[in-house]
């Protein structure tokens, strides 16, 4: 499902360069749940984005179901983003002068789904974290967790097959935090695919398997019953 | 040092109502280290913006070393937010044009520091929180944990009598909250009065008291041996 191989990227911001990721293989089959841990800075939302096809690598490459990322053209990567990969940020990305409903509402545009419908789905998804009392309030009328919430519901929006979450309980205390873990595990027994950033252990137990990442390096990798 | 006595925040947006906090009284004596703790949206970084100055209650009074706040002019309050409150805000509100550097030195401009005296204390805030090899990069240029960093560096450059932090470790992996917190209880153990917001048991454990909120009220309080 995920392959990724001998993977490099380096930031270059005129003469300074950075090594985010050096030389990583990773593969996670269809239907796992896998999380990430790691330092602050070890490269974690780098591969996130490089998986959800925000990013490409400095070398190496990454193969989802088989295809060669780096070979697709743009329409193919926005259909992968837009309908097979559903990505929750780690400072959310929430569009600011639109109402809670209307950013979750977003990826269902892309999807072609009729209006009446969306609406009656994104309502759907606000209540399955809690907000739907807080539907048309904008990102900033809104607490952090409930930010991380929306962002959340928005990633889920189109039952994605493949589910890229950064960091998304980091906001929550610990009761909102186990309702989210909740909605993941049941999308899993539904077969989705879904790799987790998080820096809880509590939250990596969810997983079945946790790679670690150290300096831009994968370090190690546990069965997470190990943790 | 801290004095909040029936204190009430209502968001009116239109016809829409919110009641952030309801009735709160709250104590904070000098010196202490308080954590606060509770469900997402129960009022934690609303009291937080109050405390600091960035807001202002719909009712009820905030004493500060016994002053009420409501009756200070904007001079006042601005001395009292440059110079006597540090804040590290849950989403870090880091200036994105500006360099970690840049941003870190911000206070000291307001507080009238000469450019090469503010430079190195920047610089030395930077290495303090492991970031002195990324004090030229943007904050799109950095990890989320490495942009709450740089906001608790910021907050920490004038050597503020409070420290009020909103969820400072939310981003952040085991080790590195763990040397956050430890600079925290430095500062504490030279006479700050911190107040803390986590949803983290270990992180609340730094304290010495913890206070619990519930949907806009101040509902338990305990030692945080307790917890
Ligand atoms: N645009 C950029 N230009 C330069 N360096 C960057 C850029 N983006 C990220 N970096 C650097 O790459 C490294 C990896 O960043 P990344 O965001 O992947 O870390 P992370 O593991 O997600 O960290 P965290 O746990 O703090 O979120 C960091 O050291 C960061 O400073
Ligand atoms: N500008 C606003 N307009 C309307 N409602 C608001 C506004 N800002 C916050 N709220 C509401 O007030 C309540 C309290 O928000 P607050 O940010 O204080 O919660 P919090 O305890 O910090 O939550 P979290 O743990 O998720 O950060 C929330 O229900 C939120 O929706
Ligand atoms: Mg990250
Ligand atoms: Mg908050």
């Amino acid at each position: 499902m995920i392959l990724v191989e001998n993977m490099t990227k380096i930031y270059r911001n005129g003469e300074n360069e950075v090594a985010a990721l050096k030389d990583v293989n990773l593969h996670i089959r269809a239907g796992e749940f896998v999380a990430i841990m790691g330092p602050s800075g070890s490269g974690k939302s780098t591969l996130m984005n490089i998986l959800g096809c925000l990013d490409k690598p400095t070398s190496g490459e990454y193969y989802l179901d088989g295809k060669p990322i780096s070979q697709l053209d743009s329409r193919q990567l926005a259909y992968i983003r837009n309908k097979k990969i559903g990505f929750v940020f780690q400072n959310f990305n929430l569009l600011p002068r639109m109402s809670s409903l209307r950013n979750v509402e977003i990826p269902m545009i892309y999807a072609g789904i009729p209006p009446r419908e969306r609406r009656i789905k994104a309502m759907e998804a606000l209540k399955s974290v809690g907000l739907e009392d807080r539907w048309h309030h904008k990102p900033n009328e809104l607490s952090g967790g409930q930010r991380q919430r929306v962002a959340i519901a928005r990633a889920l929006i189109n039952s994605p097959k493949i589910i890229l979450a950064d960091e998304p309980t980091g906001n929550l205390d610990s009761k909102s935090g186990a309702e989210i873990m909740g909605i993941f595990t049941e999308l899993h027994r539904n077969g989705a695919t879904i790799v987790l950033v998080t820096h809880e252990d509590e939250i990596a137990r969810y997983a079945q398997r946790i790679v670690f990442f150290r300096d831009g390096r994968k370090v190690d990798e546990k069965s997470s019953e190990l943790l």
